[in-house]
């Protein structure tokens, strides 16, 4: 539906020499229903759109040789420049071991994504401590254990997250690892508890970087999660996972425009390979369909 | 927005904006506002009523029965859906649900893959007193569920419930296992078993992929929407009720065993028009 929609927009605004005002609100409500069904939050939605409306509206842009792929092309860079990419690198802190932390939903991806990060570590030469500070759900430590198995990480737990991290800075300070992976429980944003869990975790210790692990299948609820999770802990990125889905994505577009912080990796896969640079212009094809 | 004063072009706008927030979808929102145009209420209140009871009698069906008592024993239950949805959960809640009801439960640990996903439902089996047939790591699925329904029929179980490898419907060999597994089942017992999509509360419009995909795997009967204490609006379910004839049947509320309740069209609909 979504492509038929822009192709249909398309041709509509191809047929026309030069456009009007009531052509580009015309091609711009279709484009609005398309982003919407690509889970695109609604507030985005228009905020986006207002801006792409005035540069759209320009003399130059109406009567040039081909306006509806110059309406388009203002769309597409529009969303490219919400979604600027962050370095696909875990940045290093000046004293090691560098600390990162996983965070986010229940379910999104976050102790896969952990061992996915400590082997991309690990190719940079880096050695890495695994912290299972997820210590209420059954088998966490199990599951990060089973998962770096066969890249041989050590894997730390404790009977708190605070236990846990401690830990896991001890150990990486006595093997002389330079990069320690804090795999943090599932929370719901609207657990106020939780987030100040997540809070005092960052007070106490000195992270590198913490990172929203987002499920690109999520809907509207992408802005609030984003803005609560932003709110609780200073987030350095975003990662977004399981996009070798079909969900259109439109999160991504949601999260980057609310948090304005860089996407920075992606997850394709439940393998330990199965992690990639994030591409703006590839999601944002992926989300205008 | 039904605390608007007046039916105006605003108040359509924001009841657009509320219906799309909830994850309703372009297409319903736009049809139910149509529909709701036509019937010209007079007032926000009216209109709120309105539409109220039109999406009541979209989900105006009985809860299947086979959810409170066994059709026939062992009634078997794939638990299926994408990748961290809850089905490992959900599948120990309604074993603790049910085995409260007197019923006696198998869980049925048929996601091999998965780090750590036999010792995770093996705890959750231990906690709730419950017997869980798992097999070894990297095993054929298909395998560990004969075995559990070959115990559930030589015992006269009540339920197998039978825990998935999360799969992304766009994988078609994850799909052609599931098929497998129902096969498995329909030998064993002789009977087609009864397919739950398990979805997650926070998903956007893929849901409606995820249900049309799982579908034509195993019969999926029903939907269990998890993480409803998200406070997500879940509006999907109305697609998948709508263009699927898919009941939604049981609402996940949290991470603990008892966080499990039937579906109310009511709580529903309070939430997402509130
Ligand atoms: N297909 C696919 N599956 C993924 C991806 N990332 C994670 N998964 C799968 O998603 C499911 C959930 O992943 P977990 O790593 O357990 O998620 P989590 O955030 O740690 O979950 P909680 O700790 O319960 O909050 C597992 O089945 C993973 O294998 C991905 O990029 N693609
Ligand atoms: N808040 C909340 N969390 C839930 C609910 N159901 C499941 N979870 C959590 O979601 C996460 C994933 O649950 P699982 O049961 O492992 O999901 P799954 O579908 O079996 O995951 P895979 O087997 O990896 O595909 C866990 O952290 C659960 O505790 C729910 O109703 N509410
Ligand atoms: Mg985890
Ligand atoms: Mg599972």
């Amino acid at each position: 539906r979504l492509r038929e929609r822009f192709e249909g927009i398309l041709s509509l605004l191809r047929r026309k020499g030069k456009l009007s005002e009531e052509d580009v609100d015309n091609a711009l409500r279709q484009i609005r229903l398309a982003l919407l069904e690509a889970d695109v939050h609604y507030k985005v939605v228009k905020d986006l759109l207002s801006k792409v409306r005035e540069k759209a509206l320009k003399e130059e842009v109406l009567s040039s040789i081909s306006p509806a792929d110059q309406v388009l092309k203002i769309l597409y860079e529009e969303l490219v420049g919400v979604m600027k990419g962050g370095a696909p690198r875990l940045s290093s802190s000046s004293e090691p071991p560098s600390l990162y932390m996983l965070v986010g939903l229940q379910g999104s991806g976050k102790t896969t994504t952990a061992v996915k990060l400590a082997k991309l570590l690990k190719k940079d030469g880096k050695r890495v401590v695994l912290v299972a500070a997820d210590v209420k759900r059954p088998a966490a430590k199990e599951q990060l254990e089973t998962l770096s198995k066969p890249l041989d990480f050590q894997v730390v737990g404790g009977k708190t997250p605070f236990d846990a991290v401690s830990s896991g800075i001890r150990l990486a300070k006595e093997r002389l690892c330079e990069a320690i992976i804090v795999d943090s429980a599932g929370r719901l944003h609207i657990d106020e508890e939780m987030l100040s869990e997540l809070r005092e975790l960052e007070k106490q210790f000195n992270f590198q970087e913490i990172l929203l692990v987002v499920d690109s299948m999520m809907g509207q609820e992408a802005l609030k999660v984003g803005s609560a999770f932003a709110e609780a802990v200073n987030l350095t990125g975003v990662i977004l996972t399981k996009l070798d889905g079909d969900a259109r994505g439109g999160a991504a577009l949601s999260m980057s425009y609310v948090l304005g912080k860089p996407i920075r990796f992606v997850g394709v896969g439940e393998r330990i390979d199965d992690l990639e640079p994030f591409y703006p212009d590839r999601i944002v094809s992926r989300i205008l369909g | 927005i039904f605390s608007l004063k007046k039916i105006d072009d605003d108040f359509w706008a924001s009841l657009e904006e509320s219906l799309i927030e909830g994850d309703v979808g372009v297409d319903y929102t736009l049809r139910l506002i149509d529909e709701l145009k036509r019937l010209k209420p007079s007032s926000p209140e009216e209109a709120k009523e309105l539409l109220k009871e039109r999406l009541l009698s979209l989900f105006n069906y009985e809860i299947p029965p086979w959810v409170f008592e066994p059709s026939s024993k062992p009634e078997v239950i794939i638990f299926a859906g994408v990748n961290g949805s809850g089905k490992t959960t959900t599948v120990a809640k309604v074993g603790r649900m049910l085995s409260r009801r007197g019923f006696s439960v198998i869980l049925s640990a048929c996601d091999t893959f998965r780090a750590a996903a036999g010792e995770q439902l093996e705890i959750w089996g231990e906690r709730l007193n419950l017997r869980v047939i798992k097999g070894e790591p990297g095993s054929d699925p298909g395998a560990v569920l004969y075995d559990a329904l070959s115990s559930a029929l030589s015992k006269g179980v009540d339920y197998v419930l039978v825990d998935t490898a999360g799969r992304l419907h766009t994988k078609y060999n994850l799909m052609e296992e599931l098929k497998k597994l129902g096969r498995v089942a329909q030998k064993a017992v002789g009977r087609s078993p009864r397919g739950v999509l398990v979805l997650d509360a926070t998903t956007g419009q893929n849901a409606l992929r995820q249900a049309q995909e799982f579908s034509k795997s195993v019969p999926i009967e029903g939907v269990v929407l998890a993480k409803y204490d998200s406070m997500a609006k879940g509006g999907v379910v109305i697609t998948l009720r709508g263009e699927l004839g898919l009941p939604i049947i049981l609402v996940g509320t949290g991470e603990g065993e008892d966080d499990i309740e039937t579906f109310s069209p009511n709580e529903f609909l309070k939430r997402l028009l509130s």
